[in-house]
């Protein structure tokens, strides 16, 4: 029920007015998601494969993580696309550790790296944040996740 | 030196918001002059001794159409969390700007504090408008904010976002490609529990919905045999299947995360 704090914080006018936000007297109340936009979401692509194609040989740093308690886009999900792409393994899956304890499991591809987030859901940061804060350190740093 | 326009957009503090050493500015872009597209953008600065050497973040949430100030910036990864009555804010300890200067756009227009004069783009919104307006805000984004031009830049986000943020780094890179000495040094991209292709991701979350024992085998088999998941479009007893799973398997679950409570 986080979402509901939001719901509150960011109608207050003493809020828009510190955030310049709402200058223009939006018509309708802040929140979190447009029902509008999302029932009349014109133009969505099937897939996202071949644009990870383009930009994996263009040599960016690219990273996907799962929580592996969300149902919505499960991390079964993820995995069954990205191999899909066939991308060569250069470093084989292991548990990656974060005080003592396995914080998810990992793979690296040519490309690519892949990492699940153990016990986090849908919004990984919410659940796990220090596990979350980790995969991003080394994300910036283009270091693989700790093996211990 | 700051731009006038840049000391305009700086947060001086949020109602209710503990004391701290790092610089906000939050404010509007517009991305379309004539319909009056405007983009709402929240900086928080990196939270180190120096943010000048620290990477910029741009977090985006998915939906289509959810707020990255509503989820990215307030109970994932930004510096404050809001307290139950919403009076005041508190540290979140592992908020991403401890690492990065973070940049929360709330993407497309009509999204949160988004907005455009013009109704009828509320109604035909899809990705390739989404993925041009958020180019034309970063461009227009680092005219005001010169001194991350150049800086080393990353992309983020989750969910529907894994459509967003794959499509704005090719509209970056195919920028960067016409220009000599190109400004957005984009260096990579994250993202996490990502929608990437309709037809494997949906054959892995039955999969899921099946291993983690939230629907039966029989449901687990009706789904598998009358959905293709070859187009957005699914078949009548596709539908029905899956509806069946909805409203007689699932249960009261919080389905983004299916060990924790539902929110009544």
């Amino acid at each position: 029920c986080i979402e509901n704090n939001a719901e509150k914080y960011y109608n207050r006018p003493d809020v828009q007015h510190a955030m310049h936000a709402n200058s223009t007297g939006i018509s309708y109340k802040w929140t979190a998601c447009s029902g509008e936009l999302l029932d009349n979401w014109k133009d969505s692509e099937f897939s996202m494969l071949p644009t990870y194609k383009k930009l994996i040989a263009a040599g960016y740093r690219i990273w996907m993580f799962s929580g592996d308690t969300d149902s919505v886009v499960p991390v079964t999900a993820t995995r069954f696309s990205l191999s899909h792409l066939n991308l060569t393994v250069k470093t084989r899956w292991y548990p990656w550790y974060l005080n003592g304890q396995v914080g998810g499991w990992t793979e690296v591809y040519d490309g690519l790296t892949f990492a699940t987030v153990r016990g986090a859901g849908h919004e990984v940061p919410l659940l796990q944040p220090q596990r979350g804060f980790l995969l991003f350190q080394s994300f910036l740093a283009g270091k693989n996740l700790p093996r211990s | 030196s700051l731009t006038n326009e840049q000391e305009k957009d700086r947060i001086k503090a949020l109602p209710g918001q503990p004391e701290v050493a790092f610089s906000q500015f939050s404010g509007y872009v517009t991305v379309h002059k004539k319909h009056g597209r405007a983009l709402f953008y929240w900086l928080t600065e990196a939270a180190t001794h120096n943010p000048l050497e620290n990477p910029l973040v741009l977090w985006l949430n998915g939906g289509p159409g959810c707020s990255s100030i509503a989820y990215g910036a307030s109970e994932e990864i930004g510096p404050f969390r809001i307290n139950e009555t919403a009076s005041s804010l508190y540290l979140n300890k592992y908020s991403w700007n401890k690492q990065a200067n973070i940049l929360f756009l709330e993407s497309p227009a009509g999204v949160g504090f988004s907005y455009t004069n013009k109704s009828s783009d509320l109604r035909d919104s899809g990705d390739k408008r989404t993925a041009r307006d958020a180019l034309t805000f970063l461009k227009r984004w680092m005219s005001r904010f010169p001194q991350y031009r150049y800086r080393d830049f990353y992309l983020s986000g989750e969910s529907y976002a894994g459509h967003y943020v794959p499509q704005l780094a090719k509209k970056i890179h195919d920028y960067n490609k016409n220009h000599s000495n190109p400004f957005i040094n984009l260096k990579g991209f994250i993202v996490g529990n990502a929608v990437t292709d309709i037809k494997y991701d949906n054959i892995g979350t039955v999969a899921y919905w099946w291993s983690h024992s939230i629907i039966s085998d029989s449901t687990y088999k009706s789904i598998m045999s009358s959905c293709k998941f070859t187009s957005a479009k699914y078949s009548q007893n596709c539908d029905d299947a899956i509806n069946y799973a909805w409203n007689y398997e699932f249960g009261e679950i919080d389905q983004y995360s299916i060990y924790t409570p539902s929110c009544n």
